[in-house]
């Protein structure tokens, strides 16, 4: 299993320490703040107090070591952009690091970083595929004119089949999924609804309004299916 | 064309405010700091300097008559949940605010908004697929069990037709899309490679080892088929 380094414990840091090693990483999660670190010692692999950008300190506990690290702190510039050119002096093979602004992002790509990620302004622009979809669940865009979307299954297609309505061929539609909410009956006797989610829908299936399906398509065609459908 | 009040320019909040104006809402951004409006001004329909808690500045910029609003204030809790109630009590059609940990996100709920958006929660855990997936583009969860991932096509399906593979009865997973590099001839004669995507596949067309194929299914139909194309 691959061993990653996530320096700065923050909001967002956290949340990567965690996540990963719930996927089964090995995570060394580190943190001059020694309230976190005690707070995180039980989830990840090893939880170090540790300054980043100290070199002798990072070398001592064997950083150099890791498959991947993570630099996510995030306000301290001075301490993210000097930690993370430590991480390149030792050879790290996979380096991310996190930008706050536009300087940033420009000075590690100049010290032959990458993997840049700006949470703020990758969060602004998917949000607004939110706001700006009505009675649409989910909304991705896969590219910039091509989205996937969960939309409630019109009243006009309660009852037919994707067969008989043949949406890949009238709108150029793809349907990647469905879900439904099917009834369970409880240990007492309760009926209780059941989200279920079937990603090779079968063309059989007469689809209820309860129904959402998940369609993937160009934004226009996508457009063009959502209008007829009211 | 649907208005939308985003309050608090900072990092994300100037995002979300820039890509809903590209997106051809009417935007009226708001934000105590002057610089800021002055730099928005020309992107936006309209840029006002106030007090966002201020509730007689607010009315009189008829605020009230939004159809939207976004509080993506971050670090400044009081001014975020003073803001919140007073787009609340405003009675506003949806109302997103920001939160920036589980105590802010409770508050927000017991007032009654459920559109709450932890920027640095979120990416967090999204960053994690992306450091996590190797030798695969992009990486998507639809559900927590099901996800849409941009894979390069195995040396073994080259030449190969969607058709011949059938990967859907085979794998269980569901060809959504593929990316191709089609060389055009530029006016000086040159060729230059350009990214192509369909996503209604043809399946007659042969796979070219260059091309990305776009894919969904559970995460574990995935990875059988990617540990089986290499
Ligand atoms: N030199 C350093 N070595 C180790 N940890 C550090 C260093 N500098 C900062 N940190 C830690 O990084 C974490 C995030 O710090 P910072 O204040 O820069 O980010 P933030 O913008 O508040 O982060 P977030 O938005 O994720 O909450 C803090 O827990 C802090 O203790
Ligand atoms: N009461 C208020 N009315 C209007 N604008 C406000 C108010 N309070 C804060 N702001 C503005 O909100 C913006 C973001 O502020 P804040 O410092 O809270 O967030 P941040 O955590 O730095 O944001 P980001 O992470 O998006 O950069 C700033 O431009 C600030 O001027």
């Amino acid at each position: 299993m691959k061993s990653i380094a996530v320096i700065g414990l923050g909001q967002f840091g956290y949340q990567v320490a965690t996540t990963l090693a719930q996927k089964g990483f090995d995570v060394v999660a580190l943190d001059t703040n020694m309230e976190i670190i005690s707070e995180i010692k039980d989830i990840v692999s090893q939880a170090v107090m540790i300054d980043a950008t100290d070199e002798k300190a990072m070398r001592s506990v064997n950083i150099d070591n890791v498959d991947k690290a993570i630099v996510a702190i995030g306000s301290n510039l001075q301490s993210s952009l000097l930690s993370a050119a430590l991480l390149v002096r030792m050879n790290i093979e996979e380096i991310y690091v996190r930008a706050i602004n536009a300087l940033q992002e420009n000075i590690l790509r100049s010290m032959g970083i990458n993997n840049i990620i700006n949470i703020e302004k990758e969060m602004g622009i998917q949000i607004t595929n939110t706001i700006s979809a009505e009675g649409i669940g989910r909304y991705i865009e896969i590219s910039d004119q091509h989205s996937l979307m969960e939309i409630k299954v019109p009243k006009s297609f309660a009852g037919k089949t994707l067969k008989d309505l043949d949406l890949r061929s009238k709108y150029k539609i793809n349907i990647v999924g469905i879900k439904t909410n099917s009834p369970e009956v409880t240990d007492d006797g309760d009926i209780k609804y059941k989200l279920k989610m079937t990603v090779v829908p079968d063309p059989e299936y007469p689809l209820s309004s309860n129904d959402m399906l998940i369609v993937t398509g160009t934004d226009s065609n996508l457009n063009l299916f959502l209008s007829h459908g009211k």
